[in-house]
């Protein structure tokens, strides 16, 4: 099954037009694997976006660079689906 | 589990289990409940609607489904809920009974039987169906784009590779072919109700245009009233309107092909949470959220019994 090990899902604040349709030529890019969970939409409007491992370093620093502010909603993906996993078995095994 | 008294509703279930939970819930209420298959998924799993009735030949009806997007697990899981809660409030509940006493309840649980499967197997993060598409290596298509309601429009992509992508033609997904077949065959459905999640959202159409729907001033007062049920219970806050107002533009959606249909009431619900987990809600909060979201379902229905059009 796919691993999301390192994978990392961020908040992204768009403050102006501009800076939305910035995150929206990242979304372009498909080798940055990016899965948007919520789209850039309009200004103020939070866009979060699951980044692989691998990805990560690029992602942070484009959007450093063009002053795009971030906050980071889940550290680690696959911890959340370890724990989503151990309660479906644990009820499972009872 | 081995009666729906047993079922552990605060917890994820895989496929099997939930067609398993359904087996269980028309075999302990014959009178109310029966399963309907309206279609098998494009990997050949059967796609059932559980339906609720108390009698009367193709009466009014209002329709709910969730897990169309299969990662939205708690959309599933809430609907499992729902199912028991029908058969557990018919007849104490009187809005509840109200309305069975005069229309149908279809709940279609798992809308994307692929895709949550595969969700289990290989990939939580899916969100599409599982369909080949020809000339690509990507798989899939976003159920919620293949509606013919602005088909082709700004607002879903065309690359497979997408996941908003929305499909060679409209209605190409089975599993949208599905329920399109049934809403047509069956005539006599007033209200319509997909719920995802995540973001806490209770949208009405259009997703595809800007122009207001005719109806949207009705809509928008009984989302007010809804939202506010909902919140009545946690505190949990909604925001609602037009899909492209409070969201963002999306073609080919359910609720703007039913809304043309002639199926008014026409929701989509953003279930919880607004950024914490995402689609990784704890289970933890499965049940309180199915609980809240019942309460403006049923002031959604108890609008749509006592304004019939």
């Amino acid at each position: 099954t796919e691993d999301f090990v390192g994978h990392q899902v961020l908040r992204v604040s768009a403050a102006n037009e501009a800076q939305v349709q910035m995150v929206k030529e990242l979304e372009d890019l498909e080798h940055l694997q990016l899965d948007f969970w919520r789209d850039p939409s309009r200004p103020g409007t939070p866009i979060d976006v699951r980044v692989p491992f691998s990805s990560l370093q690029a992602v942070k620093i484009f959007l450093e660079s063009h002053g795009i502010s971030y906050t980071i909603m889940i550290e680690d993906v696959q911890s959340l689906l370890d724990k989503e996993k151990r309660q479906m078995s644990s009820f499972q095994a009872r | 589990a081995q009666s729906t008294d047993t079922f552990n509703y605060a917890t994820y279930h895989t496929l099997e289990e939930i067609y398993n939970f359904m087996d269980l819930l028309v075999a302990e209420n014959p009178q109310l409940a029966s399963k309907i298959q309206i279609g098998n998924s494009y990997e050949g799993r059967p796609i059932y609607i559980l339906k609720f009735s108390t009698g009367g030949d193709n009466r009014p009806a209002i329709w709910i489904d969730t897990g169309i997007h299969s990662r939205e697990w708690v959309t599933q899981a809430s609907g499992v809920w729902f199912a028991k809660k029908i058969t557990q409030d018919y007849g104490q509940d009187p809005t509840l009974t109200a309305i069975l006493d005069s229309m149908d309840i279809f709940l279609e649980i798992v809308t994307n039987p692929d895709g949550f499967a595969f969700t289990h197997s290989s990939n939580r993060m899916w969100r599409k169906t599982r369909s080949k598409t020809a000339g690509s290596i990507c798989v899939g298509v976003d159920p919620n784009r293949n509606w013919d309601a602005g088909f082709g429009k700004p607002g879903a992509s065309s690359n497979p590779c997408s996941d908003t992508y929305r499909g060679k033609f409209a209605n190409s997904e089975v599993e949208v072919r599905s329920i399109v077949d049934f809403v047509k065959t069956h005539g006599n459905i007033k209200a319509f109700i997909s719920i995802h999640s995540y973001s806490q959202l209770l949208l009405y159409p259009y997703g595809y245009t800007s122009q207001p729907a005719p109806d949207e001033e009705e809509l928008d007062q009984l989302s007010k009233s809804a939202v506010t049920a909902l919140a009545s219970l946690y505190g949990t806050k909604f925001k609602y309107g037009s899909i492209i107002k409070a969201i963002y533009q999306a073609s080919g959606s359910t609720v703007d092909w039913t809304y043309s249909q002639g199926i008014k009431y026409s929701f989509t619900f953003e279930l919880r949470d607004t950024g914490r987990y995402g689609f990784l809600l704890p289970a933890s909060q499965i049940i309180p959220t199915a609980q809240e979201t019942w309460l403006a379902l049923l002031t959604i229905m108890e609008h749509t019994l006592n304004h019939p059009y």
